[in-house]
């Protein structure tokens, strides 16, 4: 299973419908400090199920939600989907008849999140699973956040153990 | 569950020791799991001393040290069970040249050798001009992000403009 | 006890509000003392937006927005009882050039008006360049530590060598 | 007062006597991962008092004594000095009659450390006060550690009243 697009709208700063293609080998990301690319990585966290809003660096999960600029107003909906390749069929039983899957999580101020694959909704914890079978997820230890790299060294024992057990 | 740890636990160590002297230029590592009667419940030691420098306590690391060490035991976890995406969010922040260096070129060779796809973040020159592609983000409108797909020369004025 | 906290915080709380817009280059912050009925029981709250930006919650800042408001209070409290010595220890690694630049100027100006001497550890060659002299420590034998003082030239080289 | 030397001897990295003369405006200090400039910082916060093994990254305080390199042995004793001009006579009363204050700190391995200023053994407390009065030490705010500036902004609101108590 490949990843191949991540598509963000009303999602922390990316106000506007943006999309991020994701090829093979090596994509660089650069910009200026507080343009938002810490909000990308965050955005790919989310979307596979991410549960906490402290590691969304927020107060709630509602802090997702595009707050507002000086000249826009804040919205109430944000979404973030990401395109994968399913072609060589990896995915769990429930989603495998297909080559493309799709997975959208939506968040509605004080309402909550939904998801949904091909357009169908789904639970929480079935995508959550989906990704988990493929070696990534919300909590994955390639998904590097700022300033984490520094503090796996300094780590206590046990919990450095739990980078080992995502070998396992 | 306990004989699955200990043999993901032996192939992680075997890529430690191999990716730490790649990253470092030399010296040795390795990873020892604290004695319990129960693997499930053990601690992760690291041990490891820079080429030219006595073992000691990882505390006592500086600060780019410490984040190369990180990098070898992900990326030796990571060879073990490949993910299919990897983003690494200015890793090489706290890096002099020769260290961008030698980690530009470890995944270089992890993206060419699998399947996996990497998102580097990075402020640093040397890495921008190492990737396949580049991705600006920029707020031309302030408080709003916009993603452009960009080569290494306006990737240059984009580190400049701000 | 208690006045002299509170008149510290009217003080600190200006010099705050003035070093953010200049290292952001705009934008406004503030501090306030969270409610209770001891001030000195009480803690620091830091409210912040910079250019063209919400007001919002601390931890949504980016990693160098949070970096460059550290460094505007801790300016701020050494503008109004200021130390004999300063030393930031890659404190701009966070940075983006522009950013970089500003911060520059910023302890450029501190070190002309008063007494205080600076220590600044760097990487970036913009900070490099902008100091009134440098030493460079290496480790031409392994695991011992010597310091020379360097040149801006031979400072570029030790960046590149390692 | 003005602090004008640092001199180390043992002291982590610094196996060979070393001297950093501080002069007035900024001195920038760079050199390659490893080398030993946060060393060179914890040289300067040791001297002045500091009672943490854990601030000096250490497991306990002998271990900012050299512990040898592959060709060199381990020392067992370390000591830096400190040399500061008083010409504007702003020490506390004990040590205000002299132009000159050199403060040393030694430390033997299994011993502990003692403090001498000007050659006459002190207490750390008096040590401690000294550098107090003046706006810094060990404790001080303006000597910021690698990685700390990141620490500040997401530390819990009591933690940060300590740092404008510095300015009270
Ligand atoms: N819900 C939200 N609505 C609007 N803007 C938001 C929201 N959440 C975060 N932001 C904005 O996103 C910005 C931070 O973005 P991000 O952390 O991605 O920056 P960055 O590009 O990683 O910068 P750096 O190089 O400093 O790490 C903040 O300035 C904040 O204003
Ligand atoms: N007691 C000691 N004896 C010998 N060497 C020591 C001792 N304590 C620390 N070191 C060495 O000092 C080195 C770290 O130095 P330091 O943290 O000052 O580096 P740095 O120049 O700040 O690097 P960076 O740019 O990565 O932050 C370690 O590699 C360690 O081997
Ligand atoms: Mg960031
Ligand atoms: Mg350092």
């Amino acid at each position: 299973m490949q990843f191949n697009r991540l598509r963000l709208k009303g999602f922390k700063s990316f106000v506007d419908p943006t999309e991020l293609v994701v090829e093979r080998g090596m994509t660089g990301i650069v910009g200026p400090n507080g343009c938002g690319k810490s909000n990308l990585v965050e955005a790919l966290r989310w979307v596979m199920g991410e549960t906490s809003a402290k590691r969304m660096r927020g107060g709630e999960m509602d802090d997702v939600i595009f707050a507002g600029s000086q000249r826009r107003p804040a919205h109430n909906i944000a979404e973030v989907a990401v395109h994968l390749d399913n072609t060589d069929r990896t995915a769990p039983a429930q989603f495998n008849d297909l080559d493309e899957l799709d997975i959208v999580r939506r968040i509605e101020r004080d309402k909550g999140s939904t998801y949904r694959v091909n357009g169908r909704e789904t639970r929480a914890r079935d995508v959550q699973l989906l990704f988990a079978d493929q070696a990534t997820g919300a909590g994955s230890t390639a998904l590097v956040s700022q300033g984490r790299i520094g503090t796996i060294i300094n780590a206590k024992p046990s919990d450095r153990r739990t980078i080992l057990e995502e070998a396992a | 569950g306990r004989e699955r740890l200990l043999a993901a636990f032996e192939q992680v160590n075997g890529h430690f020791t191999d990716l730490f002297t790649r990253l470092f230029g030399g010296g040795q590592a390795q990873l020892s799991l604290t004695q319990t009667d129960d693997p499930l419940e053990a601690g992760l030691e690291i041990y490891a001393s820079p080429p030219g420098k006595k073992l000691q306590v990882m505390s006592l690391l500086s600060g780019g040290e410490q984040a190369l060490t990180a990098l070898a035991l992900l990326f030796a976890v990571f060879l073990v069970n490949p993910a299919p995406i990897c983003v690494l969010d200015e890793v090489d922040a706290p890096l002099d040249d020769a260290n961008v260096d030698r980690f530009c070129t470890l995944v270089e060779e992890l993206a060419r050798s699998g399947k996996t796809r990497f998102l580097v973040i990075t402020h640093h020159r040397m890495t921008m001009a190492r990737m396949d592609r580049l991705f600006g983000v920029t707020m031309s409108e302030r408080g709003v992000s916009q993603l452009v797909s960009v080569d290494l020369q306006a990737a240059e004025e984009l580190r400049e403009s701000a």
